[in-house]
């Protein structure tokens, strides 16, 4: 029966994942391997930018005539922000779907939103990337990795880091039936800072990890280390939020540029 | 927290509230 129980929330985990994402990692692959009718538009240079941005993501530039007059770097900036906003939107609906997760205290639920979506976005992210650029506005772009390293400082060192966990992360491939049970566990995680009711979530996280452990153990059973792998890939991604959270406050000090509200209150006291 | 976190807040009891771009 226990057994029965774990493949149900696998099951339960998973499809609240394909509900919840526009893009997954199958759905990204398909379009990174050239499988598509029509292939995404590459953005290179600062003139397929503009190209990009009269096309692809006019919503998001235009949704402001403030950026008509901001440079490059400052716009990408922005369409990165609104990219963050709508996955934090798909995350918290994601995190609902998770079971147990509506049943904790509210402050709770939003403390492991907080810490965790970032993390969460970033390996998530990884499934839009290869070695050589992003997908962009929901696959119908392509970003170079080159293009982005070009920009001027701070915003040169924004995705490069990122580029980097990525290569290393899709190196262990992943599909989405296990990125759904990592993301919950990335979620569900008892040691977040402020959290009321540690020991409930610790046995959600508990559930949730002994389920990875089992289903990586029957999906990818050639590969013994991926489960201790994927839990130092955790210890990595805090990290890696850490430094994004610093460059994201250094850009909002130094830049002429806003911060989304809900981002402005994810990093406000995160770390 | 609540408090400090509205946006958050809304999006987790009301899934049917977009957040503007």
């Amino acid at each position: 029966p226990q057994v029965a129980d774990q493949k149900t929330l696998a099951k339960q985990i998973y499809e609240a994942y394909l509900k919840n994402f526009n893009m997954n990692k199958s759905k990204a692959r398909t379009i990174l391997t050239g499988k598509t009718s029509t292939p995404p538009f590459v953005i290179h240079d600062m003139e397929t930018l503009q190209l990009a941005e009269q096309t692809l993501v006019a919503k998001m530039v235009g949704s402001s005539g403030a950026l008509l007059n901001k440079d490059a770097e400052v716009r990408i900036f922005h369409c990165c922000q609104c990219t963050s906003v709508e996955t934090v939107t798909e995350l918290t609906e994601f995190a609902k779907s998770v079971p147990g997760f509506s049943n904790l205290d509210l402050n709770d639920q939003v403390t492991l939103l907080k810490y965790g979506v970032h993390e969460a976005l970033f390996a998530m992210l990884a499934s839009c990337m290869n070695k050589d650029g992003l997908l962009v506005a929901h696959g119908s772009g392509f970003i170079t990795r080159e293009f982005l390293k070009s920009l001027r400082r701070p915003f040169s060192q924004m995705m490069e880091p990122k580029f980097q966990f990525a290569m290393k992360f899709n190196s262990l491939e992943l599909d989405d039936s296990d990125l759904a049970l990592f993301v919950a566990a990335i979620i569900c995680c008892g040691d977040r800072p402020g959290l009321v009711n540690v020991p409930h979530i610790e046995r959600m996280q508990e559930s949730i990890v002994n389920v990875l452990h089992l289903h990586l153990k029957s999906n990818h059973p050639d590969n013994e280390f991926l489960f201790p792998k994927l839990l130092q890939k955790l210890v990595d991604l805090r990290q890696l939020v850490t430094e994004h959270a610093q460059l994201v406050q250094e850009i909002k000090k130094t830049e002429d540029t806003s911060l989304h509200p809900l981002l402005q209150e994810i990093y406000r006291d995160m770390y | 927290l609540k408090e400090k976190h509205k946006i958050l807040h809304r999006l987790l009891q009301n899934s049917s509230s977009p957040v503007d771009l």
